[in-house]
């Protein structure tokens, strides 16, 4: 009973969540919920580095302020939530 | 909490609603009542009160959509954004809407609430017993029409309750049919269909003709899901196909193989690994009622709240025995102040044996204000035994049934509580009345006795004045039933004539009377009794009623006794 799982990932024909890597799924939260105002030309990277936006996500949602994207963010990020932007640009 | 810039909010306390559509997971009436909760919950701690419209423009507009509904946030599948709404305003503002690919429950399962059978619309009871076996989802098992069914008790061996589950072989909504169930095979565009379609449509809601062909009669349904219909995926509504084959394994329950993020799904036919048909599998689902509660708390002014515990922080949480938090209160009371005055419903007076008083008839004057005497009343007397009421009307949201002086009250619940006295809640008037109504707005009711009229509020009356003076016909001799429209607009019917009356002006409005049937067709138009109640007219004949629906289709013809007074 000890076989390792075959973890064989799909992608399903529909899915409109796709199989975002962490850094995806933060850009596409910050900028959707206000944190980065979207008019920001700055590159994909920049925002995971942004740690201001981060720490003003982790204040909001009352996580730590790591201002990093820990594991913590990452799940926070994951839960079903209210679509109204947290901060309005 | 924080509130919009600016401090957005409405400037009135009377805030209208509506409901424009409704969501295939949940029955119609308890999507009504999970909004109509929400709202109560803000109503609960401030001076704001909630009229829900059944057409035209309401203050806060409730939608369901998908993916890109209209507005330019389009919602993102199953999960990850719930619902959003717009704060106070005009248009779009003061909008909430809801994303109808998420599974909408009452936050712990199905809500599958059921349709005839022998249990009054009770919800299932999941898993319940029938014959030995435990069934934990509706089943067609015992029946061969393939109805799915389900016992509303644990026990459907021992208590034999039972009613049937959504599916579109009992009912479709919205539409053009009235609730009609689908019929199979249909035909659309020339091809025949023998199940639910997305086909012509590009809002993802499934629809069905209600008869044979609806390219010649264009009658057609939504589909109501089935309790175990997948969501979203590419085949949303359909149930699971067990067993079925995924990656040359066979799976006969939801699997979360193949992704990677625990989600559980379902082939909807034998054989994902060909035909790539698959979905969502019912878990419990969001609470709509919490859901709305945080979107209408947008939709008065307050925004997002960083207190983990409070209703307006951005993530969804699923609460049993829920109640405000106080940052919530003080957010909502900051922009529209605490609840004022007393509860408007004043305790019933309690009975006594000792003197029974008969109340003295007040003299009857322009303005008098009563006094509530303590009487005796025969609490044996049956309104079930009633054939006929004098009138019937929903005062308070309890629906009154009066006659010969005594009247009978039916809660929200179904209670039926009496009989009292007329004489010792409203001492001006006559024993015998022929309508009365409530004013939705300013909450005055109205009451209606042959060619005479009194107007309560609270414990003040008005009147009798001659009905003549509100323009109606001097040779009219009573007024049968009254419906209120909104607006300020209530019609007045007699026989086969009806008048509108502008309840602020207090005149019949031009271009009435006009004919009954012409407008409400299939009705009775010798009713007793017409009232509006839920939303629905009823136009009453001796102990019969005919239901008439917002899109003026009889929709239901039944018992007075049996339907409303709940014998």
């Amino acid at each position: 009973w000890c076989l390792p799982l075959k973890s064989v990932y799909v992608t399903f024909p529909g899915d409109v969540i796709k199989n975002m890597t962490n850094t995806q799924l933060a850009d596409e939260y910050l900028k959707r919920y206000g944190y980065i105002d979207v008019l920001q030309k700055s590159g994909l990277q920049a925002v995971v580095s942004n740690s201001k936006a981060l720490k003003k996500l982790q204040r909001q949602l009352g996580l730590k302020e790591t201002g990093s994207l820990d594991q913590t963010t990452v799940d926070a990020m994951k839960q079903p939530r209210c679509g109204v932007p947290d901060i309005r640009n | 909490y924080q509130t919009f810039t600016g401090d957005l909010k409405w400037d009135h306390n009377d805030v209208t609603y509506r409901i424009l559509n409704y969501s295939p997971d949940m029955d119609a009436s308890l999507i009504d009542d999970a909004f109509a909760r929400a709202f109560k919950v803000w109503s609960e701690v401030t001076p704001l009160k909630f009229t829900r419209l059944y057409d035209g423009t309401a203050d806060i507009m409730i939608s369901f959509g998908k993916a890109d509904h209209g507005d330019p946030y389009p919602f993102d599948g199953k999960d990850g954004l719930l619902a959003h709404a717009y704060p106070p305003g005009e248009g779009i503002q003061g909008d909430a809407h809801f994303d109808d690919d998420e599974y909408w429950t009452l936050g712990s399962g199905p809500a599958i609430q059921t349709r005839y059978g022998n249990a009054d619309g009770a919800m299932c009871h999941f898993p319940f017993l029938f014959e030995g076996t435990s069934y934990s989802t509706c089943t067609t098992e015992g029946r061969t029409d393939g109805l799915p069914w389900c016992a509303t008790t644990a026990d459907y061996d021992k208590d034999k309750k039972y009613g049937f589950c959504p599916s579109e072989l009992l009912f479709t909504f919205d539409g053009n049919s009235n609730e009609a169930p689908c019929v199979f095979p249909f035909v659309f565009l020339g091809q025949k269909y023998d199940s639910c379609t997305t086909d012509g449509r590009n809002d993802g809601y499934r629809w069905c003709a209600t008869t044979s062909n609806f390219d010649t009669d264009k009658k057609y349904g939504f589909c109501p899901n089935r309790d175990t219909a997948v969501i979203g995926g590419n085949s949303e509504g359909e149930p699971c196909q067990f067993p079925f084959t995924f990656l040359g394994t066979e799976y006969s329950s939801c699997t979360s193989e193949g992704r990677s993020d625990g989600k559980l799904w379902c082939a909807t036919t034998s054989n994902y690994d060909t035909d790539a048909k698959w979905g969502f599998c019912p878990d419990r689902g969001y609470s709509l009622f919490l859901v709305a509660a945080h979107e209408f708390g947008h939709a008065l002014g307050l925004d997002h709240s960083n207190i983990k515990d409070a209703l307006m922080y951005p993530m969804y949480k699923y609460i049993k025995d829920f109640s405000l938090h106080h940052d919530d209160i003080e957010g909502i009371q900051y922009l529209y102040g605490p609840k004022t005055g007393p509860d408007p419903t004043p305790p019933e007076p309690q009975f006594t044996t000792s003197s029974p008083i008969m109340p003295t008839k007040s003299t009857p004057s322009e303005k008098t204000t009563t006094v509530s005497t303590t009487v005796h009343v025969d609490p044996a007397q049956d309104a079930c035994q009633i054939k006929e009421f004098d009138a019937i009307t929903e005062i308070q949201k309890e629906l009154h049934f009066f006659k010969d002086g005594h009247y009978w009250k039916i809660s929200n619940k179904g209670e039926r509580k009496g009989p009292f006295l007329i004489s010792e809640k409203w001492p001006a008037l006559p024993a015998v009345i022929n309508t009365a109504f409530e004013d939705q707005l300013t909450k005055k009711i109205y009451f209606f006795a042959e060619k005479q009229f009194w107007v309560y509020t609270g414990n003040e009356v008005f009147g009798p004045r001659k009905i003549e003076k509100l323009g109606l016909p001097s040779n009219l001799d009573r007024v049968d039933g009254a419906v209120q429209r909104g607006k300020g607009k209530v019609l007045l019917f007699n026989g086969e004539n009806f008048w509108r009356l502008d309840v602020k002006s207090q005149m019949i409005d031009r271009g009435y009377p006009r004919f009954t049937d012409s407008v409400f067709g299939g009705v009775p138009i010798d009713s007793h009794d017409v009232f509006l109640y839920k939303g629905f007219f009823y136009f009453c004949r001796e102990n019969f009623y005919w239901r008439m629906n917002a899109r003026r289709q009889v929709d239901r013809v039944g018992y007075v006794k049996y339907d409303l007074l709940k014998c």
